[in-house]
């Protein structure tokens, strides 16, 4: 297999308590990232359009145009859902763009697509979410049709989080 | 004298006035949440009768996309929206609520797919939320950065946070560290907003750094080419820069621009809270501001803003009052000996503090407003 996600960090966030292992039948949700098309030319358009001495400044394109330009090829489509359909995954939608696909599908299968996956339960004590701590890999044939896979790694950022009571501090400082 | 930041003191340190508010129709704008991060409606209704005085405004979003959790409202979810609104007064608001579906779906991703799944969105997003890039695999920001690119083609402006551990530091091995930038702010094709204080608390006075205010470089997209010149001339002509193992010095800069992020007051759960602080204030304040210039834009016919870097950096290189300039002050970093918790400090012009500066309306309407 051939590792989409090599330098993501897999480790476990402060906060975070694992709870147990999946159970082989639970159902698990996955993101299937596939790769785009002309994504030079999108850049291209992106700065074009972007930049008020260029005479296509603020002419910009809808959805379903820019889903024309950069969806991925007939090929990667094919072969994604080629690959899907193998494994009796049904359950998947996808969006305007055609380039995110998401399937629902039991541990057993998602841990068959994605050799090197472990699907575990943790919580932050409000919230539980499923995450691998390993990473996962895809079959060489696939690796050129995807960017990612979302779903196996990334626990929610909560560094964001509003800094209450700094300024009430900084006051009193001031003061 | 004031007792902290309310709508009326931003919009008047931002030279709002009461007429400055959305007379278009169609002009909208939106906030982001994710995990856990609830709005009441309640709340917002209080804070508009409470400090909403003095201009006209909405009480209400309009529209609420994805699911709404129950429990009670988070400080962020109700700031957002209570800002954007007051600076944005009189918009169609929406807020895009994503906490995960599914227990393996990634919050911040599922709002993406939703973005790639609607025609028509609003044409201002103000998002607080980012991860240290070292964290993340170079091919997930990657690809989503593409997806800011498809946002900007589609005139969709894009507002980060930069984040509120100044210039970050990561722990590389005995005695090395280094800075730690953010990602999505380090993405080149958002606009990154960073944080001020007033340099007097309690008075409407001139906006010094918030030292809390995220920027650097990243270490993973290269400089875009609008905002070469302006990072050089930063790099060349300040005199105190910190060591040059710390950061990458040609990695995307940021922020591009700042605003108010300390000493805020929110409605969140009917209570009045005072002391909030962070640059998740500051970006839907901007975010507002610029959905009022693309109104003012929709009433003549023409376009939104969409992707603001590229125009924001050529304009900063003309004489111009579209921003204050924020020349005072320095953001915090690694607590050690070389860099003794002082990452970059403001000086005149851009830098990786506070960017461009913060915005005065009638010279960034002016600017940006044909």
């Amino acid at each position: 297999g051939v590792f989409l996600e090599l330098d993501q960090d897999v480790s476990i966030p402060k906060g975070w308590k694992h709870l147990e292992r999946l159970s082989v039948n639970e159902d698990i949700m996955l993101t299937f990232v596939l790769k785009q098309q002309n994504l030079d030319i999108l850049k291209e358009i992106f700065y074009d359009v972007s930049d008020p001495d260029s005479v296509n400044y603020g002419k910009y394109m809808s959805l379903e145009q820019i889903g024309v330009l950069i969806q991925p090829s007939a090929e990667t489509q094919k072969v994604v859902q080629q690959w899907l359909q193998n494994h009796n995954i049904a359950n998947c939608s996808s969006v305007i763009t055609k380039d995110f696909v998401q399937c629902i599908m039991p541990v057993r299968v998602a841990e068959e697509l994605l050799p090197g996956a472990e699907f575990h339960r943790y919580t932050n004590g409000h919230v539980s979410i499923i995450r691998s701590p390993s990473l996962y890999t895809v079959h060489s044939d696939l690796a050129k049709h995807l960017d990612f896979v979302s779903g196996p790694h990334r626990f929610p950022s909560e560094k964001m989080a509003l800094k209450y009571y700094e300024s009430k501090w900084k006051a009193a400082n001031w003061q | 004298f004031h007792l902290g930041v309310t709508p009326s003191i931003v919009r008047k340190r931002y030279n709002l006035t009461a007429s400055d508010v959305a007379s278009f129709e169609n002009s909208s704008q939106a906030v982001s949440q994710f995990l856990e991060q609830y709005f009441h409606p309640a709340d917002l209704a209080e804070f508009m009768k409470l400090f909403g005085g003095g201009f006209e405004h909405r009480s209400q979003v309009d529209r609420i996309v994805g699911t709404q959790g129950s429990g009670k409202a988070g400080l962020e979810a109700s700031l957002d929206v209570e800002y954007i609104m007051s600076t944005g007064a009189n918009i169609s608001t929406w807020i895009f609520s994503t906490p995960g579906r599914h227990e393996s779906q990634e919050p911040f991703l599922e709002w993406m797919l939703l973005l790639n799944n609607m025609s028509s969105i609003p044409l201002v997003q103000s998002i607080s939320y980012g991860d240290y890039e070292d964290s993340l695999s170079v091919a997930y920001m990657e690809r989503i950065s593409t997806e800011f690119m498809k946002a900007g083609v589609r005139g969709v402006t894009i507002l980060f946070s930069s984040g509120d551990d100044g210039a970050g530091c990561k722990h590389v091995s005995k005695d090395v560290n280094v800075f730690s930038p953010q990602f999505p702010a380090s993405s080149p094709y958002v606009t990154t907003v960073g944080g001020t204080s007033f340099k007097n608390p309690f008075k409407i006075t001139y906006e010094v750094t918030d030292y809390i205010s995220g920027g650097g470089f990243s270490n993973v997209f290269p400089m875009p080419d609008y905002q070469v010149q302006a990072v050089k001339s930063y790099l060349s002509t300040t005199k105190k820069l910190p060591p040059q193992t710390y950061y990458n010095i040609s990695g995307r800069a940021y922020p591009d621009v700042a605003a108010l992020s300390d000493n805020y007051w929110i409605v969140v759960n009917r209570v009045p809270m005072p002391w909030v602080s962070g640059t998740s204030a500051s970006t839907p304040v901007f975010a507002g501001i610029l959905a009022l210039i693309n109104d003012r834009r929709f009433t003549k016919g023409l376009p939104s803003l969409g992707f603001l870097n590229p125009r924001l950096y050529k304009l900063q290189q003309q004489k111009n009052d579209a921003l204050f300039d924020v020349t005072e002050g320095c953001h915090l970093a690694c607590i050690d000996d070389q860099v003794q918790g002082q990452g970059f400090c403001a000086a005149p012009a851009w830098d990786p503090v506070t960017g461009w500066g913060t915005p005065n309306y009638p010279g960034l309407l002016e600017a940006l407003g044909n």
